[in-house]
């Protein structure tokens, strides 16, 4: 099973 | 006081075509390095980057940085007004509440202006840091366009894979699967029709068909697309516009739990 991850996991908030 | 001079204002018509349906409403910063663009899709999954150079308007006048906040629907509406030769001008007043859009056909003949009510938007800048690619792939962006629209009537993701071989685009779903394999292809007659694979390691992710549909409204603006893939980390659909600058869509991959 694949879930969608959200791209804030990646980049962060300025 | 700003005031953009845009004279291939058909760009503009296009970006605006490309991300309408990605993201509802959005800041648009001035500042003199150009007129620029970050904003997710609501869910938070992909994002979207505009950059158009200052250096690629014919005029270009931004007293103080300044951010437009812009429901991109109703902006899309303006600029379908202009025609397709016309040329474009962005005006607005420091701390006002609306932005001016003129549209000048190329005979000078006829003038529009536009003007449109700014709103405020609450929007998070993400800090997106240069990242080393494990893969990039440089296509023709109609091609990338008919592969995921091709994909999509099969499945609801796509599975990128970049080896020696080249770029695999796999899917499956309940009617069956399906895998388009591209090589890299550079005798071609027009630059624009190749295929080039720079591939540091092989590299495969998963990606949701519905997001890379939507990145490939772009296509209109360039005739190559950018692919930079690397493990775990969002993949960068690039378009160029013109000379001026890009639009970059990031969508984060589908993991497996």
């Amino acid at each position: 099973r694949q879930e969608q991850s959200p791209l804030t996991i990646y980049f962060h908030n300025l | 006081m700003l005031e953009l001079r845009l004279v291939q204002g058909s760009l503009l018509k296009k970006v605006l075509e490309s991300v309408k349906d990605l993201v509802n409403d959005a800041n648009f910063d001035c500042s003199a390095t150009g007129f620029s663009l970050q904003a997710m899709d609501s869910s938070h999954v992909a994002l979207v980057a505009l950059l158009l150079r200052s250096e690629g308007f014919e005029h270009y006048r931004c007293d103080r940085n300044l951010s437009m906040g812009m429901n991109l629907n109703n902006m899309a509406k303006m600029l379908k007004c202009a025609g397709n030769d016309d040329i474009v001008t962005i005006k607005a007043d420091d701390g006002g509440d609306t932005v001016t859009f003129m549209f000048e056909s190329p005979t000078q003949d006829k003038i529009a202006d536009f003007e449109m009510k700014l709103m405020d938007i609450d929007s998070e800048h993400l800090g997106i840091p240069e990242a080393e690619f494990q893969a990039i792939v440089r296509m023709p962006s109609a091609e990338f366009a008919r592969i995921c629209k091709d994909l999509s009537s099969i499945g609801d993701t796509v599975v990128i894979s970049v080896t020696k071989e080249g770029v695999k685009f796999s899917t499956r779903g309940d009617i069956g699967t399906a895998n388009i394999v591209c090589r890299q292809n550079t005798t071609v007659d027009k630059p624009e029709d190749a295929t080039v694979i720079e591939m540091q390691e092989p590299v495969s992710l998963t990606f949701a068909l519905r997001y890379m549909n939507s990145f490939t409204k772009a296509t209109p603006l360039s005739n190559q697309v950018t692919i930079s893939l690397s493990s775990e980390l969002p993949v960068v659909v690039e378009y160029k516009v013109a000379e001026m600058g890009y639009i970059r869509f990031y969508l984060a991959p589908k993991l497996e739990e």
